[in-house]
């Protein structure tokens, strides 16, 4: 579509010249409020026209899947630390699909609205409905990828973002035998999944890794139930700041036996 | 630091122009995360795993994978979360392999697949790319990981 050729892009500042295609830009959700959201599409390295198609999405809430996904894990290229010039990732997902990485919700990255009250108001729900949207006017603008075995990939918070949009996807199709977003699953990585279990969990690996003293360990089970969504009491908010302030360390919490950012 | 080196490069002139972004002139610089949506962030699910059940149920492939030098949602979260679905086991707990080590251990149940990711942070690509590849593949191929 004319639309399509108007989002490929030639090639980045201090790219490697590469044979497959990239195109990025932005798809309207909501006209009302001005949100739009940004996306960046990089084809597979081979025969395309036969591989699946992969949205990733990264979590936060509020983080970048370019940022991210694309910039520093599953895309297939690197930035140089000057920020000058990229380089290619061995490891590109984009050997085995064509990979689509979204800015969601608005105000995310490059993703934005003319409603700053959006920026204020955002959650699970309307995050869902918007991604549903852009999926839907992104298959308008990519019509040659209709039909195309179709999967959702992210980390993190997005192990919210992915499933609520399966199933928004999966309601959306329930009644058509031939979907055109031909959703066949999801994977997700280091997912938020469920409150209290993901407590629990979280601080029996702090404890199971030596993290945490004994003391603090029985300490923020006695405070924190999780159970609570969104309401902590000061006492499991003190147990689990002074874990965090006092027995951790300067350690990189989403990587602790690699060295810490400086 | 590498997402230092994002916060320089996207928001060069010269690279927006390239990808077509920030045509609206945003009034903030680009970020990796946004400070004001996850303040500000309101209704959030306390558990994803009636959607789970609903969309096994459906027949889709779901896999969940963990990095398990991760201590922000760690592997003990997943296998908690998990756990509590009462899932049927279909091929037992095993070592799955990769260059002659082990890439991390798997358990496939009926309708959901979970892998670990040895020696990997919460950004499984990030710190075992090769890995994280294997993964991605054996997901796409609907394969278990393999086990030598």
């Amino acid at each position: 579509t004319k639309e399509q050729e108007l989002d490929r892009i030639s090639a980045l500042p201090g790219q490697p010249t590469v044979t497959f295609s990239q195109f990025s830009g932005y798809i309207t959700v909501n006209e009302e409020h001005g949100r739009a959201l940004f996306y960046w599409f990089i084809e597979a390295t081979s025969i395309p026209y036969k591989k699946p198609l992969v949205l990733w999405l990264n979590g936060g809430p509020g983080c970048s899947s370019v940022a991210y996904g694309a910039s520093e894990e599953i895309g297939p290229f690197r930035i140089d630390r000057t920020g000058s010039s990229l380089y290619l990732n061995k490891y590109s997902w984009n050997t085995e699909a064509n990979i689509l990485f979204l800015e969601s919700p608005a105000g995310v990255g490059f993703s934005y609205t003319n409603t700053s009250s959006d920026l204020i108001d955002s959650g699970d729900k309307r995050t869902a409905e918007d991604a549903l949207v852009f999926l839907i006017r992104w298959f308008s603008r990519f019509p040659q990828y209709k039909y195309r075995d179709f999967y959702i990939a992210g980390e993190s918070y997005a192990g919210h973002y992915v499933p609520q949009l399966a199933k928004k996807i999966h309601d959306y199709y329930k009644e058509d035998s031939h979907p055109i977003i031909n959703l066949k699953g999801f994977i997700v990585g280091n997912a938020v999944t469920d409150n209290y279990h993901d407590g629990i969990g979280t601080v029996t690996f702090w404890w199971s890794h030596s993290m945490i003293s004994d003391t603090t360990y029985r300490s923020i089970l006695n405070n924190c139930n999780f159970k609570d969504d969104n309401k902590t009491s000061k006492e499991c908010d003190d147990s689990v700041n002074y874990a965090i302030n006092h027995e951790f360390g300067y350690i990189d919490q989403y990587s602790i036996y690699t060295p810490a950012c400086i | 630091c590498t997402e230092h080196y994002a916060e320089k490069y996207y928001n060069r002139a010269d690279v927006q122009k390239a990808m077509h972004a920030n045509v609206t002139g945003i009034p903030y610089k680009w970020t990796a995360c946004s400070d004001v949506l996850i303040k500000n962030w309101k209704d959030s699910e306390s558990s994803m795993l009636p959607i789970y059940k609903e969309l096994m149920a459906a027949g889709l492939r779901i896999w969940v994978f963990s990095g398990d030098t991760d201590s922000v949602v760690p592997v003990t979260a997943t296998r908690f979360s998990l756990s509590h679905l009462n899932l049927t086991v279909k091929t037992r707990w095993y070592p799955w392999y990769l260059d002659n080590q082990v890439g991390g251990w798997s358990e496939v149940y009926n309708g959901l697949t979970f892998a670990t990711v040895r020696g990997a942070g919460h950004e499984v690509p990030l710190f075992q790319p090769k890995r994280a590849f294997i993964l991605f593949r054996s997901f796409l191929a609907g394969k278990e990981l393999p086990k030598s």
